[in-house]
């Protein structure tokens, strides 16, 4: 059983799409997989066809201890994929953590029943920016997939997870991997090819060969509430998460 | 004086682009424009050509008390536009702010300062999510911009930045007045015309009529840390957002 959080702070680089075509990909392979939505902007349950306002108990029930980890999953349109749904309330239950003495809910939650669950992989999906929800995922996980989009702000703010991950190391788990991985990337675009570049010298082994294309269908995929493995299989989204989850998932890189 | 938030809870729809964009364009109509970094990313900071880790005192010196607003402005390369910038620390400054019973510091900070500066206008670009620095700027605003990117998390999240506002009205702020705007349209993209029609609909006058194309030279623009709007002025980025801030601007839409 691996537990991989999806993280970048930077907003609208792919996190959510590819938490969900990576669970796509696994299933793909053959695993049972579960997602867990960390944002309270729910766009991971949004695109695996649930409604946040409707589909109940959440994540956030979850953390308040009002309800089991069993009750709060939810089957998807995919066969073999499950999801533990966000909704808007996951941002208070984030402000009460802000009170606590030890934060680390997600772990104190999560860690035994996972260790007893069916499941080959668990996927969080976490929100834009590093707060306390953020943390409690690379507190939990093993790796960190961090989707970059070959663009100037994201490559930036990069920086920052790196500080976080070497932190939690230091705190927490000092095995916590990490590999990035750039998304919506055009080949023929000069200043993404420049830092592509940029990007393998500074991060080596730490940044993917597979690399994410740009793909209409990947957003027709999210109206549809499926990942775009599923949605559209042969297209060239699909093709490369797939071979994404093959180069991460069968031997895991350290970095 | 007229002090205008962008925000929108989904990462990665342009509210850093707007926000430098719409202050070059008020700089090109004639008006002194101050721009506040509220993103812990830095985004805006780092699209008007600083370094996060280099410029000081930046806006999270300012909200600890440590320096006063006048030694937080800096130049920018267009004449007329200054900024307070951001740094990582904010995000440490809005952990502080969760353990204050009053945690309306931005206004409390600029508000009597504001009225006494030369500025026409000032622009608080937030970040992503629903956290205190948001708020805060939602609390010392009398406008808010929505940028809007036409896809479904972007389009559903929207309610949840409305909800917010319809609270600040009530416990602030009656007069707070917002717009949404889209960003990044393709005219040819079907699904894009589709989010349109249904954001009209659903919002009515609260829709501005001018629509920001995708255009490359706006990601252009960034690494040479100018708004679009400076560093490619005859681009349909930078007239779409001339067409915007004269539409926003001249008269003030109530919505
Ligand atoms: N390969 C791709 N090709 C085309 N569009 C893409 C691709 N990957 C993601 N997108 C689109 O980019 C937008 C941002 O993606 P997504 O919401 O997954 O990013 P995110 O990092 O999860 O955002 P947030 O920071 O708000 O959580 C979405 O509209 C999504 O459909
Ligand atoms: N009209 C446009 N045409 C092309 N690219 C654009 C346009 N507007 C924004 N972008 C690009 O989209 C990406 C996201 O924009 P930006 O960072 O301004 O969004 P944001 O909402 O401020 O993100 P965050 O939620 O992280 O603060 C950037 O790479 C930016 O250059
Ligand atoms: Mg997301
Ligand atoms: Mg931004």
């Amino acid at each position: 059983m691996q537990v991989v959080a999806v993280s970048h702070p930077k907003g609208g680089v792919a996190k959510t799409t590819s938490a969900a075509a990576l669970a796509g990909a696994l299933v793909r392979m053959g695993h049972r997989v579960l997602v867990v939505d960390l944002d309270p902007q729910s766009s991971l349950t949004l695109a695996l066809g649930h409604l946040p306002n409707r589909v109940w108990p959440t994540l956030a029930e979850v953390l308040q201890y009002r309800h089991g980890l069993e009750e709060a999953v939810h089957a998807t349109q995919v066969k073999g994929l499950d999801l533990i749904p966000a909704s808007p309330k996951l941002a208070l239950v984030q402000r009460e953590l802000h009170g606590q003495e030890d934060y680390t809910v997600l772990r104190a939650r999560f860690r035994s029943w996972l260790n007893q669950s069916s499941y080959d992989y668990v996927l969080l999906d976490t929100p834009p920016g590093q707060g306390l929800l953020t943390l409690n995922a690379l507190i939990l996980a093993q790796q960190v997939l961090i989707p970059t989009q070959p663009e100037y702000f994201s490559a930036y703010a990069l920086r920052y997870l790196l500080q976080t991950i070497r932190w939690v190391r230091l705190r927490f788990q000092p095995l916590l991997a990490y590999q990035a991985f750039l998304t919506m990337y055009q080949s023929r675009n000069r200043a993404h090819a420049w830092i592509r570049a940029r990007l393998e010298v500074t991060l080596g082994p730490g940044l993917c060969r597979t690399v994410i294309p740009l793909d209409t269908k990947v957003r027709e995929a999210a109206i549809a509430g499926l990942p775009v493995t599923h949605f559209a299989p042969k297209s060239r989204a699909a093709r490369a998460y797939l071979a994404l989850a093959q180069e991460v998932f069968t031997h895991e890189q350290q970095a």
